[in-house]
């Protein structure tokens, strides 16, 4: 089975969240969208991992490296959300979760 | 009249049934047409392709492949301790493993790219699922997946929010605007009579939605009914029946050839395959066309326990086997005259108010809409259990999960609820005159070179994710830059340190110069090592304008170095002043200068 499913089950490396981004019109739309899930990755204390496959206004913020205490990623996760629900360029956010999978 | 030396083909049933004739899926006539996909790519997203293998090597297709779970291109299997990663490479094999090699299969697509997207093998988030739906969605035509949710009877999952809008996205953007074709098997909960109503993979419009039936056309143990699924093909049964037969990795304990391939892991790729072949007599058929050639191709056949039912379009349909089995000869017939079909279209209920309560079984809630004039029943039939929806008895799961304890169990209400369907606004006389066209086309009589319909081109869809550099080659880039910096760096020092030697000893021209201290002896010897400036001869008139302004330490010196023949040469230049050429030493021959 891939990933162990559930609530507490992380992504690959600790707590991320896939954020979409409202698309702003005009030229340049991708990389003014890519400049504003820096600044929001930055705002939330996490750093953008670049836009997810081939959806556009999708990006995937990740935790900066490091190991932190189970109460310190709690404080960390209340945070985001506080930031990304927050935020109005934010269209939709979701934490990652690990998903079970089964081969047939 | 096709023949393969390939050891195991005699015993791939599923692809030519001497036993059982007709127990296959039909495609030896699509391959003496010279049918075999060419010009087409099927990636299947598992735990990796070996594609290493004799059988898949030449059919591998790099450019659509990658590593999701080592973040690099190459989705190569790792062995694990239940030597379980054979998977992926199994499916692959059955689509395009090579022919005429000698080596174990043959695959349905043998004239077929095969890519690999390795995602199964280690934490998979909703992300990641989205990433690997639009892998190199220019390059794959076809997504072949045999996994989905647990198959335990109680879970109720599907894409999420991301892997949903990549399959959206795909089906829009994928394949220059014809729309990848999202394959995905069935559930394999049988024995905990699940049902695939629950998977929301398996009940996506946006995929095409395989299950099995053994050698025998029966819902094989494992299978489970779900109304979703478009059509069956073959893959094993029980012991007393056989399995697939394909290609297998050679890692651990691995041949490189299984004869126990099962499960709907084994059907989904053989549709793969079968789609393969019809893309490439129509490149342009669009993601609803490959669906509806498949709903007007599948063959109902007799099955007792199939439970058949007619629906208004006049096609018959089962929960147990889709619109029927697969047959590559109708596919691929079809697919040759195939005129693209009307858009998707979806009729949406308005959202229905009941806040009614759910009664504890065996009564239950019936809640009816009848805006839809249809003229039978069985359209919209739901029986809701708690807050989980779908129609199956589902033993594993006690509605009362995820409610607190047994005691403090409260009625459920049924708030609201919406019907949408999806589905192409056809008239009964356009699909009547549909049917006849493909009846009329299954003689085989257009399935040449000669005849092909106009095919619009698609569109030029740039991949955005372009080529990322691995971290790995990055680490190799930053290290030889280093490595060059410095050689750079070392070799203009020297130059610039030996060239200031030679212009200091160059300030000796113009008065007498003093040689560093020799010892008399050495140079009775002749041991002693000189430097000398590299020599080169010119003719004598020129060296007379020349020699007097320049004068070397090799005059004095050439004659018993050349025969002493112990002389270094190097960089450093040094030269004398000397007072007076030797005349013996210019007699007659060309003299060394510097």
């Amino acid at each position: 089975l891939a990933g162990t499913g559930g609530p507490d089950g992380q992504g690959p490396g600790g707590p991320s969240w896939a954020v979409h981004l409202e698309s702003l019109k005009g030229d340049g739309e991708e990389e003014t969208l890519e400049q504003q899930a820096d600044a929001l990755a930055q705002a939330a204390g996490l750093v953008n991992a670049g836009r997810i496959g081939e959806l556009q206004g999708h990006y995937l913020f990740v935790q900066p490296a490091g190991h932190r205490p189970a109460l310190e990623v709690e404080a960390i996760r209340q945070h985001v959300e506080a930031v990304l629900a927050g935020h109005e360029a934010v269209r939709w956010h979701s934490e990652q979760r690990l998903l079970r999978r089964a081969k047939r | 009249s096709v023949h393969f030396n390939d050891p195991k083909y005699p015993q791939q049933w599923h692809l030519n049934n001497r036993r059982s004739p007709g127990r296959d899926i039909n495609v030896t006539g699509v391959w003496e047409r010279n049918v075999t996909g060419r010009g087409v790519t099927v990636v299947v997203v598992d735990d990796g392709v070996e594609h290493t293998i004799q059988d898949i090597a030449p059919n591998y297709s790099p450019e659509g492949s990658y590593d999701l779970n080592s973040d690099d291109p190459d989705p190569m299997p790792h062995p694990d301790v239940e030597n379980g990663n054979h998977h992926g490479t199994r499916c692959a094999g059955e689509i395009a493993a090579v022919p005429n090699n000698s080596f174990c299969a043959v695959g349905v697509a043998y004239g077929s790219r095969i890519a690999g997207i390795r995602v199964l093998d280690g934490p998979l988030t909703d992300s990641m699922e989205a990433v690997a739906f639009n892998k190199h969605y220019q390059i794959n035509d076809i997504y072949s997946c045999s996994w989905g949710p647990d198959d335990d009877g109680k879970t109720v999952d599907g894409p999420h929010q991301l892997g949903k809008a990549a399959l959206q996205h795909g089906v829009i953007a994928g394949r220059q605007g014809f729309g990848s074709i999202f394959v995905v098997a069935s559930g394999n909960g049988g024995q905990h009579n699940d049902n695939c109503n629950y998977d929301g993979y398996a009940n996506s419009i946006y995929t095409v939605t395989i299950g099995a039936v053994d050698e025998e056309g029966h819902m094989p143990f494992y299978a489970e009914e779900c109304a979703s699924m478009l059509a069956v093909t073959f893959s094993g049964g029980d012991k007393m029946l056989r399995s697939i037969v394909t290609t297998d990795w050679d890692l651990q304990k691995g041949t490189g050839c299984t004869e126990g391939h099962t499960g709907t892991s084994a059907a989904a790729p053989l549709a793969a395959g079968m789609i393969a072949l019809m893309l490439q007599v129509r490149p342009c058929l669009t993601w609803r066309d490959v669906q509806h050639i498949i709903v007007f191709t599948a063959t109902r056949y007799e099955d007792r326990r199939a439970e058949w039912v007619t629906n208004e379009a006049g096609f018959s349909h089962s929960h147990q086997h889709g619109f029927g089995l697969l047959n590559a000869w109708r596919l691929v017939n079809a697919a040759k005259i195939w005129t693209s079909v009307p858009y998707l279209a979806s009729y949406v209920s308005p959202m229905l108010k009941e806040n009614k309560a759910i009664p504890q079984s065996p009564r239950s809630l019936e809640v009816l809409w009848n805006g839809i004039p249809h003229g039978f029943n069985g359209l919209g039939t739901f029986s809701i259990c708690a807050m989980l929806g779908g129609e199956s008895p589902r033993d594993y799961q006690a509605c009362r999960q995820g409610m607190s304890g047994m005691e403090s169990f409260q009625v459920g209400i049924l708030r609201q609820w919406q019907l949408t369907l999806y589905g192409s606004v056809w008239s009964p006389v356009d699909i009547r005159d549909r049917q006849s066209l493909l009846e009329s086309a299954m003689s085989g009589k257009h399935l040449h070179d000669d005849f092909a319909l106009p095919c619009p081109p698609g569109l030029k869809i740039p991949e955005e994710d372009g080529y990322t550099i691995t971290p790995n080659t990055l680490k190799t880039l930053v290290l030889v830059g280093c490595f060059t910096v410095f050689w750079t760096v070392y070799y203009m020092l020297e130059v610039y340190l030996s060239q200031r030697n030679v212009a200091s000893n160059q300030v000796c021209r113009s008065g007498p110069c003093h040689w560093p201290h020799r010892s008399r002896k050495a140079k009775e010897e002749g041991t002693e090592l000189e430097s000398v400036p590299l020599c080169s001869s010119k003719d004598p008139d020129e060296v007379e304008t020349e020699s007097r302004g320049l004068s070397t330490a090799s005059d004095l010196l050439v004659p018993d170095l050349l025969e002493q023949g112990d002389w270094s040469l190097s960089q450093n230049k040094s030269t004398l002043d000397c007072p007076h050429q030797h005349r013996d030493l210019l007699h007659g021959k060309e003299e060394q200068i510097c």
